[in-house]
């Protein structure tokens, strides 16, 4: 229907995926658990400048972007190991401030209500 | 989100999810897209986890995201999670944790550990049931036997499970016991293609089907996972949704 909630039959024949619902195929990529927890995500991490970016999204206000590099860092050791360590790894192989990074990571207890 | 975990006939169990984020967080008018949801689309990426070369667990995530959304033990069981919205949400959590009270589990860290080092689907539902979080969730598991299927909606605290019983698949994106929100009833759509399908269809790619038909599919869906546990497969694909297609 062409009014909200835009509702349709059921689809048929998408698979595989095609067409103007379809953006591309996810690339795999590999951790390796063996590695320092500060190591693991570095080769995946070629993807800094989308990573930068979705920082900015995150945070676009520059006033609260202070708070959110200056603050929020203080969080990172009490969070359980090794997630605390792989963010300050991915934060020093990206280059993007830990504050960023870190929120990033809890963006869903941040944004649940 | 929607989630959807299912077995056919045979009892081969499939697992399939829409991950829908961004709401409220921008909305582009020249290009009618969530800002968010544009931002995480290029940063999709198909995870193998591996201890001494050996895949350990699978997961669609996000480059940067150490916890995780979305994944699968090979062979042993999948896992999902949804956003479930509280006024006892996070923001508690995190603000008993910063005043030193941390016996709860960020949610994305719980999700991980449980792909990590949970070998069986008893012993998931019981870690996703039983910690204590910082706010609540739905995690949708499924196993690897006929009959292993189950939403499990946790308040910070404790936790109702839904699970197979009589059924043959379970959908949500919502509070089972309740009827959806007017404004954003993606779950009868999608049991309604499901029930279309029927047991004896279900697969990857009817499931596809199903989280493809809007509203199932909307502006906010990022991409749609398909797990098929015995065969230890995981495959995801970004998705999009052009007008008209609402907004959430």
């Amino acid at each position: 229907q062409f009014v909200p909630p835009y509702t349709e039959e059921c689809r048929s024949g998408m698979y595989p995926p095609k067409g103007p619902t379809f953006k591309g195929a996810v690339t795999w990529y590999t951790v390796n658990l063996d590695l320092p927890p500060a190591k693991r995500w570095t080769d995946l991490l070629g993807m800094i400048q989308v990573v930068r970016d979705l920082a900015n999204a995150f945070v676009p206000s520059g006033k609260l972007l202070d708070i959110v590099d200056r603050d929020l860092p203080l969080l990172l050791d009490t969070l359980p190991f090794p997630f605390n360590e792989e963010i300050r790894g991915i934060s020093a192989a990206s280059g993007v401030p830990l504050g960023e990074v870190l929120l990033f990571n809890i963006f869903y207890e941040v944004f649940t209500a | 989100c929607t989630s959807v975990v299912a077995e056919d006939s045979n009892g081969h169990l499939f697992h399939a999810r829409n991950l829908d984020f961004g709401l409220f967080m921008g909305w582009d008018v020249r290009n009618k897209s969530w800002l968010m949801t544009e931002k995480l689309r290029p940063l999709v990426v198909n995870v193998d986890f591996q201890r001494n070369n050996k895949t350990v667990f699978k997961s669609t995530s996000f480059a940067g995201y150490v916890g995780m959304l979305t994944g699968i033990h090979p062979h042993a069981f999948t896992l999902t999670m949804n956003e479930r919205f509280s006024l006892d949400g996070g923001y508690i959590g995190i603000m008993e944790w910063i005043l030193g009270k941390r016996d709860g589990m960020w949610m994305s860290f719980l999700t991980r550990s449980v792909l990590e080092n949970a070998t069986s689907y008893e012993e998931a539902k019981q870690k996703l049931s039983q910690t204590k979080l910082l706010a609540p969730a739905y995690f949708i598991l499924g196993g690897n036997q006929t009959g292993q299927g189950c939403v499990i909606t946790r308040s910070r605290f404790c936790c109702s499970l839904h699970c197979f019983e009589s059924r043959w698949s379970l959908t949500t994106n919502y509070d089972h016991w309740k009827e959806p929100l007017f404004l954003d009833d993606r779950r009868t759509p999608a049991m309604k293609c499901m029930n279309q399908t029927t047991r004896a269809n279900i697969s990857p790619k009817t499931l596809y089907d199903v989280l493809s038909t809007k509203p199932v599919l909307n502006k906010l869906t990022t991409y749609t996972t398909l797990m098929d546990v015995s065969e230890g497969r995981l495959e995801s694909y970004i998705r999009d949704c052009p007008d008209p297609c609402m907004p959430w």
